[in-house]
């Protein structure tokens, strides 16, 4: 998995 | 992953599981938006379309996943279940004075203009206003049941949370920020404040939520 983007915050 | 990002999606996920408790235990939607659900739906909807096409972990999928699929059971128990214990003539802000505008925010402010990226902003802009119906529906009817309080505070204490955690991610991931969510993030939180205020003033201090008149 990638790192998590902030805009990929819920 | 921090504790407060952890922290407010869980208050997000309390806050759905109360709302499904209120509903059932009570047999009513009495005190609930239907339009605020609905623009819920409407926001997940248009933001997580990338579960189809993008893997970012297993927790943001399951998250993802149950956001859309509560959201939209709670508008079917809205509508088909309970629905003569909800009295449309008190919930009556135009959500159009709300898509609108926000449908024209996401056009201007995106990160890249095409379908995906428009519809991220657009849902996070709407997100960020969607709670109005349900405050202005507390507005005018001056009280709620404690349970529903509890609801609008875990959904408030929710976005109130990735404040802290987008300061943190800033100071501990080389200057990481998001301006879109962050600015509608803020406004979110403020719309909240008030009822906050109200909240743990008198919800939690064992008293009755009611407005001054």
């Amino acid at each position: 998995p990638v790192k998590e983007h902030p805009k990929d915050e819920l | 992953m921090n504790v407060f990002r952890l922290l407010g999606d869980l208050s997000h996920l309390a806050s759905i599981i109360i709302l499904l408790h209120k509903i059932q235990t009570t047999r009513s939607c009495r005190g609930i938006s239907f339009k605020t659900q609905a623009l819920y739906v409407a926001v997940f909807v248009a933001r997580y379309p990338d579960l189809l096409f993008r893997f970012i972990s297993f927790y943001n999928s399951i998250m993802k996943l149950i956001f859309i699929a509560s959201s939209c059971y709670i508008l079917y128990l809205m509508r088909y279940r309970f629905r003569p214990t909800h009295d449309p003539s008190i919930d009556t802000f135009r959500v159009e004075y709300l898509i609108g505008p926000c449908f024209v925010l996401g056009l201007i402010f995106n990160y890249g203009f095409n379908m995906t990226e428009v519809f991220w902003s657009f849902s996070i802009f709407l997100e960020s206003v969607a709670i109005l119906p349900q405050l202005f529906m507390l507005q005018r009817t001056g009280e709620a049941e404690t349970i529903t309080t509890h609801y609008l505070a875990a959904l408030g204490i929710y976005r109130a949370l990735y404040i802290p955690n987008w300061i943190y991610r800033y100071f501990t991931e080389d200057g990481v920020v998001d301006p879109i969510a962050v600015t509608a993030g803020i406004v979110q939180t403020g719309l909240y404040l008030d009822f906050f205020y109200v909240y743990f003033t008198k919800v939690l201090q064992g008293e009755k939520f009611e407005l001054p008149a």
